[in-house]
């Protein structure tokens, strides 16, 4: 029996929005310690790594680790059925080939319930290797997905160069270049609207915009975003999900010919 | 120009 509760259902569905453009179905593992989903986009260029602790849930029972492949278009319209102050339970019997989420409204008057049916999956996990990056910057989270939104209107690429000084966002394309530099900022007040850069080496790699910006729909979910870089390793892009876990996004580098 | 790598080459499958 697979049991979680989640009193703020408008949580998953941020998840879910996040996600969903990036992959067309995905493999949800749920274990004792918490759920997980582990998938590649089609093209293999991107990585969603999803971990959601089970002591962030308000109820969580699993007694049995078992593996829910699911279509994110068809667990969409689920979500789509849900009120924005709903909680939401996630239940699945041991080998069901179907999900259940309940929907309650916060005063219990309306009670709803989505049978899904489930997907077996081919799924491959990826080791990913440890990694020591050359610079980690930490940004608001809304500050990123502008810049990628304002520098895609330019070019199919993003270059991010991180130096001691603070980290540069470029494009260039038909009309012209376009560059976004910001400076690490002292404002120790605010951590959430604080620009912080750990660097041991400069590093400058090339990102396609397209998945950036797929990878900024997670916005909604923190207001802090990490990016981790190092030469020709790929990205580490990362939101924390308040008291619940993280999401991260892993992008291949281009590669100068 | 520029070629878009793959995370295959990066990752191992397990």
């Amino acid at each position: 029996m697979f049991e979680a509760r989640l009193v703020n259902s408008a949580t998953f569905k941020k998840i879910l929005d996040a996600i969903k453009d990036l992959l067309d179905q995905a493999s949800f593992d749920c274990s004792e310690s918490g759920i997980q989903l582990q998938a590649m986009d089609n093209s293999h260029v991107s990585l969603v790594s999803l971990n959601l602790k089970s002591d962030g849930f308000d109820k969580y029972r699993c007694d049995r680790s078992l593996t829910m492949g699911m279509n994110l278009a068809s667990l969409s319209k689920v979500f789509r059925c849900s009120g924005s102050d709903d909680t939401v339970t996630i239940k699945a019997q041991d080998d069901a080939d179907t999900v259940t989420f309940m929907f309650e409204s916060k005063k219990q008057e309306k009670i709803s319930d989505y049978e899904m049916k489930l997907m077996n999956l081919d799924q491959e996990h990826l080791g990913i290797p440890e990694t020591e990056f050359s610079c980690i910057i930490k940004m608001p989270s809304a500050e990123f997905a502008r810049i990628v939104r304002d520098l895609s209107q330019f070019g199919e690429s993003i270059v991010i160069s991180c130096t001691k000084e603070g980290v540069k966002f470029s494009t260039q394309g038909d009309i012209g270049t376009g560059n976004v530099k910001l400076a690490q900022t002292n404002n120790f007040d605010k951590e959430e609207e604080s620009v912080i850069i750990d660097m041991q080496e400069p590093v400058s790699l090339t990102f396609a915009c397209q998945y950036l910006n797929l990878f900024t729909k997670a916005t909604p979910l923190s207001n802090q975003v990490t990016l981790s870089m190092c030469d020709n390793v790929p990205l580490v892009v990362e939101y924390q999900i308040p008291d619940l876990g993280h999401l991260c996004y892993y992008l291949a580098p281009k590669i100068e010919e | 120009s520029s070629t878009q790598g793959r995370l295959d080459s990066f990752f191992k499958v397990l």
